[in-house]
């Protein structure tokens, strides 16, 4: 199951950290009318559950994330939204039926790496690229 | 998603989320599905289980720690160019960029071992040959590395001082003597004791462009006068070494480009 977010004390200056950024802090942010805005949610990849222990060194497995949550007009700045969005987000106001609301996408991601066995019992240290999401927004 | 204990990817399951099972076939396509994502054509099988072999040997524990400097170098996202390892008590760490920057660091411990001893003429030398099939397609060397272990060695010669030097095997001839191809050359004290790090990364042009994939390392021992010495008397280690001081090749990689997914 997914591990409990982590209740981060928001930093004691004032510039307070993103609240996109911080697993669980802003889990349960919502806009006023109660649907959940673009945030990141908790996703872990187990390679426990793969069965793949037997090749993979570490990690056990990976928290991989996803992003998910309304893109609606007004898009708050937590939410991350580019130029395009908001406009996109205000003719969506207009033609509902004709444009989409803009969606909630990862606007940052990062690598994870992972060590392993290869067949002829080599150990190597593979970096993979764009694995994780850091941080949610609305395109 | 997933079948067994847990789901393979597990997200907070929500009051009436229902979970899909996973048929036979689909559970197969998720793994294949993810072990392309992680770049491997297949699902290694090394001979005997991660677990049940303790890390003892030599490159895994190198390639434990490197992990753990690379991936605490993740989390902090702040890939800059400072020695990453730190506190690495057995051997001493590459630069660390190289380890930053690099897609891919694979250990070679496959290798065959031969010595000319004092039993043939001299000089005498420890060959080690590697095989390289592992070389990851569409990426380039940007540093490789022959680590070897030398400990006390015999006591008569501990005050000497030491030339080890590496060679490459360039080509071997039937009736003669092989080309050799030097690539570095280490001095030291022969009563030191530790890891001895040499640079193979000249070598590497060779593996590439030729796809020659049997890489083999010859390595001379002379004291200051020139008289050839038995690397094993002076306590440099081989295959028969214990595990954790057994020589090892690491070779770090990067992505030419963007590696392009197969369509399927």
């Amino acid at each position: 199951a997914a591990k409990a977010p982590r209740r981060r004390q928001p930093k004691k200056s004032n510039d307070l950290p993103h609240p996109n950024k911080l697993p669980g802090i802003f889990d349960d942010v919502h806009a006023a009318d109660g649907r959940q805005v673009c945030r990141r949610h908790e996703l872990y990849v187990s390679f426990q559950d793969l069965g793949w222990l037997d090749w993979v060194i570490a990690p056990q497995g990976y928290s991989a994330y996803y992003c998910e949550g309304e893109c609606a007009f007004p898009l708050d700045s937590c939410m991350n939204a580019t130029n395009h969005a908001i406009l996109q987000s205000l003719v969506h106001l207009m033609k509902p039926e004709a444009v989409p609301k803009a969606c909630c996408a990862p606007t940052k991601l990062s690598a994870t790496s992972v060590l392993y066995y290869d067949s002829n019992n080599n150990v190597i240290l593979k970096k993979h690229r764009n694995m994780v999401v850091k941080s949610c927004g609305c395109h | 998603w997933g079948s067994g204990s847990g789901s393979v990817l597990r997200r907070r399951l929500h009051a009436g989320f229902a979970q899909r099972r996973l048929s036979g076939g689909e559970r197969r396509d998720v793994q294949r599905e993810i072990l392309a994502v992680l770049g491997l054509p297949g699902r290694p099988r090394p001979r005997s289980s991660a677990a049940s072999r303790a890390p003892a040997a030599a490159a895994p524990l190198f390639m434990l720690d490197l992990y753990h400097a690379v991936a605490g170098e993740e989390e902090e996202e702040e890939a800059v160019s400072r020695p990453v390892l730190t506190g690495l008590s057995t051997q001493s760490p590459p630069p660390g960029s190289v380890v930053s920057r690099a897609d891919t660091v694979v250990s070679l411990v496959n290798m065959v071992e031969q010595d000319r001893d004092t039993s043939s003429p001299k000089p005498y030398w420890k060959e080690f040959r590697f095989d390289l099939a592992q070389v990851p397609a569409g990426e380039s060397v940007t540093a490789a590395e022959f680590r070897i272990y030398k400990a006390r060695g015999i006591a008569r010669h501990s005050n000497c001082t030491l030339h080890i030097s590496i060679y490459e095997i360039a080509a071997e001839h039937a009736n003669r003597e092989s080309d050799l191809f030097l690539l570095d050359t280490q001095q030291l004290r022969a009563g030191t004791e530790g890891w001895l790090v040499f640079d193979v990364t000249a070598a590497s042009s060779h593996w590439l462009v030729e796809r020659r994939y049997n890489l083999g390392l010859r390595l001379y021992v002379e004291t200051d006068s020139g008289l050839s010495m038995e690397p094993g008397s002076v306590g440099l280690l081989g295959r028969r070494g214990p595990r954790s001081k057994q020589p090892f090749m690491v070779t770090f990689f990067r992505a030419s480009s963007s590696p392009v997914r197969a369509t399927r």
